[in-house]
């Protein structure tokens, strides 16, 4: 099963 | 004080019930230019984002920037008691801790008031880099919700692949496999009708069925979607409310291990 990656990986926590 | 009036009170509704399932609680900011809510599901997968700009409303007036924290079931509870056809006011004081919801019938002959207390709450806002996609294609919601419904009921993931051809979706589980093709289609009477893909490269991602299923409950919002792809970037879905703005949903894609 492939893996779910998360928001915070792509987008700046601001 | 804060006060906006929508005529189309329907909307504020729909966008509600497009919403309330995926996150909980969130900040409504309002500003002059209007109201803006940015929330991630609770496991940080997904995010919405909405915009309902002033102009939009009939009368929209804010004296200073507000952060009105919100339960979203209970919005919505609240919102159930209004018509259709009926014109909402959202009022807020500047440190006060409710909402008041006001419901007017189209004819004047009913006017409901609805005070929502207030909650505080933490906001995690996230900058969104502007980014421009390797493929954007637009195409029906009904048929967009169609396809992500049907294909649930196979997988448990789909692959969006984008070529100048088309959009395709495709899934697989224990009792086989699926593949749907959306052709570019401009030939059609109806703008709404149409699917157009603006490409620079072929793209193909992997995303949670049981999220783009939520995304599609705003299908009462707007007849067509915009689907936003990069290569390792999340989708972004977006459904257009006319006159006012946009509500967006993100989702992050799926990595083989």
């Amino acid at each position: 099963t492939p893996l779910q990656n998360n928001l915070s990986e792509f987008f700046a926590m601001i | 004080m804060f006060e906006g009036r929508l005529l189309q009170g329907s909307l504020l509704k729909k966008v509600l019930e497009a919403i309330k399932d995926l996150v909980t609680d969130t900040n409504f900011d309002c500003s002059e230019t209007g109201i803006a809510l940015q929330a991630m599901d609770s496991s940080h997968v997904a995010l919405v984002s909405l915009l309902l700009k002033d102009t939009g409303f009939d009368h929209f007036r804010c004296d200073r920037n507000l952060a009105l924290g919100i339960n979203l079931q209970n919005m919505s509870k609240m919102l159930k008691c209004a018509g259709n056809d009926d014109i909402i006011t959202l009022k807020a004081e500047d440190e006060g801790d409710t909402i008041t919801f006001m419901f007017e019938s189209p004819n004047q002959d009913k006017i409901s008031d609805f005070e929502m207390k207030l909650m505080d709450i933490d906001s995690e806002h996230l900058g969104i880099p502007d980014t421009d996609y390797q493929a954007i294609v637009t195409m029906p919601s009904a048929e967009f919700q169609r396809i992500v419904r049907d294909l649930s009921s196979i997988g448990d993931t789909a692959v969006i692949g984008v070529t100048k051809e088309g959009i395709s979706f495709s899934t697989g589980g224990d009792i086989g496999k699926a593949n749907i093709v959306c052709r570019q289609n401009t030939n059609v009477d109806k703008e709404e009708d149409q699917t157009t893909v603006e490409i620079h490269e072929p793209v193909s991602l992997t995303f949670a069925l049981r999220y783009l299923n939520s995304f599609t409950k705003a299908t009462a919002l707007s007849p067509q979607v915009t689907l936003s792809l990069s290569k390792e970037l999340p989708i972004v879905v977006e459904y257009k409310i006319e006159k006012m703005g946009f509500l967006r949903f993100y989702l992050a894609p799926k990595i083989e291990e």
